[in-house]
């Protein structure tokens, strides 16, 4: 028996706004210590990387590891039927080929629920190396998707250079260029108005905006986004998710000349 | 023109 409440169930509902647009469908990897999905997309360029932790939920109940393959396009039309302040629970029996989402709504007044059929995925998983990154840069996840989608406009890529005065986004193309830099703050009064840079050597990468774009719909989880590069190697883009968990990104580099 | 590499080239299969 597979058992998750979860009382802020609008976080799961951002959760599949997040995942949706780059993944046709995952696998939900249930255990005792609670869900991860890792998944690439179509093009093995990105990999979503999702871990939503037991004590997270306010009722987690796993008595043995589940492996419950979605239609995300399906689950997300299900999510759609909860309301935002709607208590959402994903429950499944053992071996079985549904799972089934109750909402209830706050005052208990009306509670539905929608049984979805769980398809065979065969999905490559990947091992992902420890990396100690050269460059950490953290920054309000609002400006990061700002950023994307205005640099969107002057081409398919964006150049992302970190070094010790800050980091610089830049694009060009058939209409010019476009560079936009982030000082490292000094002071704020919120701490998720903060831009900070971590770096060992600085770094030079050059990434796809429709990735990145697509990332950014994670943006309503976390008033902040966290950036990890190394030279050569995948970018990692981090939204944590209050106390349960955290939804990674990894992206591929555009590389050569 | 930089050129998309691939996940697979950075990390393996498990």
């Amino acid at each position: 028996m597979f058992e998750a409440r979860l009382v802020q169930g609008a976080l799961l509902k951002k959760v599949m706004e997040a995942i949706k647009e780059l993944l046709n469908e995952a696998s939900f990897d249930c255990a005792h210590s609670g869900i991860l999905l890792q998944a690439m997309d179509n093009s093995h360029v990105s990999l979503v990387s999702l871990n939503l932790r037991r004590e997270g939920f306010d009722k987690y109940r796993c008595d043995r590891n589940l492996v419950m393959g979605m239609n995300l396009s399906s689950m997300s039309k299900i999510l759609k039927c909860a309301s935002n302040d709607d208590i959402i629970t994903m429950k499944a029996q053992d071996n079985a080929d549904t799972v089934t989402f109750v909402f209830e709504s706050p005052k208990q007044e009306k509670i539905s629920d929608y049984e979805m059929k769980l398809t065979n995925l065969d999905q490559d998983h990947l091992g992902i190396p420890e990396t100690e990154y050269s460059c950490v840069i953290k920054l309000p996840s609002a400006e990061f998707a700002r950023i994307c989608r205005d640099l969107s406009q002057f081409g398919e890529s964006i150049v992302i250079s970190c070094t010790k005065e800050g980091v610089k986004f830049s694009a060009a193309g058939d209409i010019g260029t476009a560079n936009i830099k982030l000082a490292q703050t000094a002071t704020v009064d919120k701490e998720e108005d903060a831009v900070m840079v971590d770096m060992q050597e600085p770094v030079t990468l050059t990434f796809a905006c429709k990735y990145l774009n697509m990332f950014t719909k994670a943006t309503p989880l976390s008033p902040q986004v966290c950036l990890s590069m190394s030279p050569d190697v995948p970018l990692v883009v981090e939204y944590k998710i209050e106390d349960i968990g955290h939804i990674r990104y990894y992206l591929a580099p555009r590389i050569g000349d | 023109m930089a050129k998309q590499s691939s996940l697979l080239n950075f990390f393996n299969r498990s």
